[in-house]
């Protein structure tokens, strides 16, 4: 859910050890990262490596069907492009019923049928979905061992608190990073350095860093960056001068990171 | 407020 945000569609990547997910959005300046180590799932099998060309925005809708006690299965046959997403509900209310609901992978051209919407009202069924998927290309090189200057680690709920508060008053912010101090501050289109107002840094922040750092970034992407919060206590935000900041929420079999290149020539 | 980067200047895309 927290993807789909940020693009349409992508490719799971499955293999032995993880399923990962790469993907840049349509403006191409933000990026989303994302891995799930084998032991994360109660259970794990790949036989083969392959992808899983899912579009992000119709596997939302089918998440929403879940509630949070569901277990889902995953299962994708060897020879077809087809993934089988089964809930195994444990409520009273559910507990006749499971959903599988397959989509062709990458080849498929058919469109996303309308009666999905009706799902909920299809209960007793199984119900077979073609969701048709978009030819992007995922970035699938492995992305170069960066050196950031500093990092910044705090709880992620704050980092959430800070960035949806300061969106309702700015399209943009500056992070400036300092041995002390991290200053998350709004701009304004036409104000000085002198009018920025600085929100308060909570306590569990710790900086660590090797250079001074003064970024701008786009507010928005940084709310739906944020969205992650619920899947880790802690984000680090790394930084270095005019490179892409990298917001990184880990949590304990895997991880999803995003990156955001900066505004430049303020 | 400065021109918003994007991140193929930074990164090496396929």
């Amino acid at each position: 859910k927290s993807c789909s945000i940020l693009v349409t569609d992508a490719n799971f990547e499955c293999n032995e050890e993880n399923i990962m997910l790469q993907a840049m959005d349509n403006s191409h300046i933000a990026l989303v990262s994302v891995e799930i180590g084998a032991p994360g799932f109660t259970s794990y099998r790949c036989d083969r490596t392959m992808p899983l060309g899912v579009d992000l925005t119709s596997l939302t809708k089918v998440l929403r069907c879940a509630k949070d006690e569901n277990i889902c299965t995953l299962k994708a046959a060897d020879e077809a492009d087809v993934l089988n997403l089964v809930y195994d509900a444990k409520s009273a209310f559910f507990s006749p019923f499971f959903f599988a609901f397959m989509w062709h992978g990458r080849d498929a051209s058919s469109p996303f049928p309308p009666f999905f919407l009706l799902c909920s009202a299809l209960l007793p069924l199984f119900i077979h979905l073609n969701i048709s998927l978009s030819s992007q290309t995922p970035i699938t090189s492995s992305w170069p061992e960066t050196k950031y200057d500093t990092r910044v680690t705090l709880p992620s709920a704050e980092f959430t608190r800070i960035v949806r508060d300061l969106s309702q008053l700015g399209e943009h912010v500056r992070i400036e990073v300092s041995k002390e101090v991290v200053r998350i501050s709004k701009l304004k289109a036409k104000s000085s350095a002198e009018d920025e107002d600085n929100d308060s840094i909570p306590t569990g922040v710790v900086i660590e860093m090797n250079q001074h750092v003064s970024l701008t970034f786009s507010l928005k992407y940084l709310v739906n960056f944020s969205k992650s919060g619920s899947l880790s206590g802690e984000v680090q935000l790394l930084m270095s001068n005019d490179v892409p900041l990298l917001v990184a929420y880990d949590f304990t079999q895997g991880y999803i990171r995003c990156y955001l290149a900066p505004k430049i020539g303020d | 407020m400065g021109r918003q980067q994007t991140l193929g200047k930074f990164f090496e895309m396929p």
